[in-house]
């Protein structure tokens, strides 16, 4: 499973 | 969150406030390009659809309001308010900021992370962002006198994304396997762009003289 790396900026 | 992204956060919502002040205020944008406006506008606009679907925390949500929001005002204003369009400079303001949006797009689809929709359009609103300031630099160089507020604005949306560079250095030294070349190849070039303007800036703050850029 990818993990979808969190986009946590803006 | 660190003390470099938190402080770049509030410097950009600082700009956009200083901003808003002087066309709400004094109901003038003489000196501000619409153009680079409107590309803001398509940046948050690309790079926020996710904010529906991903919820990462209420300050990134709030942030994310507030930026379309801003950004969409600042456009309507500049557009179509009775006052504040008159005092824009259309035939200034010539930029073809299609020129600048086509290539990001190009680059977006061979260069990216993952070849989904909101991928692409991630990766756009970044190359795009990093270009956008183009067409008000133009401006500044043909408008001679250009206005504390405005020196301020550009100011501060050029050091948001200096900013955002430490905190990107920050964060590969802190975490394991935290890369992102895209961002950070964008945000270099979107700061390295302001470099003659901080080199004005600073001189004129310096020498306590009126903002000039050389024609």
């Amino acid at each position: 499973l990818q993990v979808q790396i969190k986009k946590d900026e803006l | 969150m660190n003390i470099f992204r938190l402080t770049a956060d509030m410097t950009h919502l600082m700009s956009v406030i200083v901003l808003l002040l002087k066309i709400h205020t004094i109901k003038s944008c003489a000196g501000i390009s619409l153009k680079t406006q409107e590309l803001y506008a398509i940046v948050f606009t690309c790079r926020y659809l996710d904010i529906f679907t991903d919820f990462i925390s209420f300050y990134n949500t709030i942030m994310k309001v507030i930026f379309l929001w801003t950004s969409f005002s600042i456009v309507w204003y500049m557009r179509y308010h009775k006052i504040v369009r008159r005092s824009y400079d259309k035939d200034q303001d010539t930029f073809r900021h299609v020129f600048l949006m086509l290539p990001c797009l190009v680059l977006a689809l061979l260069i990216n992370e993952r070849f989904t929709f909101k991928e692409v359009m991630w990766t756009f609103s970044f190359y795009l962002e990093a270009v956008a300031i183009l067409p008000q630099l133009v401006l500044l160089q043909r408008t001679r006198n250009i206005d504390n507020l405005t020196g301020q604005y550009i100011f501060l949306l050029g050091a948001y994304r200096a900013l955002y560079i430490l905190n990107w250095i920050y964060r590969y030294v802190t975490e394991p396997n935290y890369v992102h070349w895209i961002p950070w190849m964008s945000g270099l070039v979107q700061t390295l762009l302001y470099g003659d303007f901080f080199y004005y800036y600073f001189l004129s703050w310096k020498n306590n003289v009126k903002l000039q850029l050389p024609a």
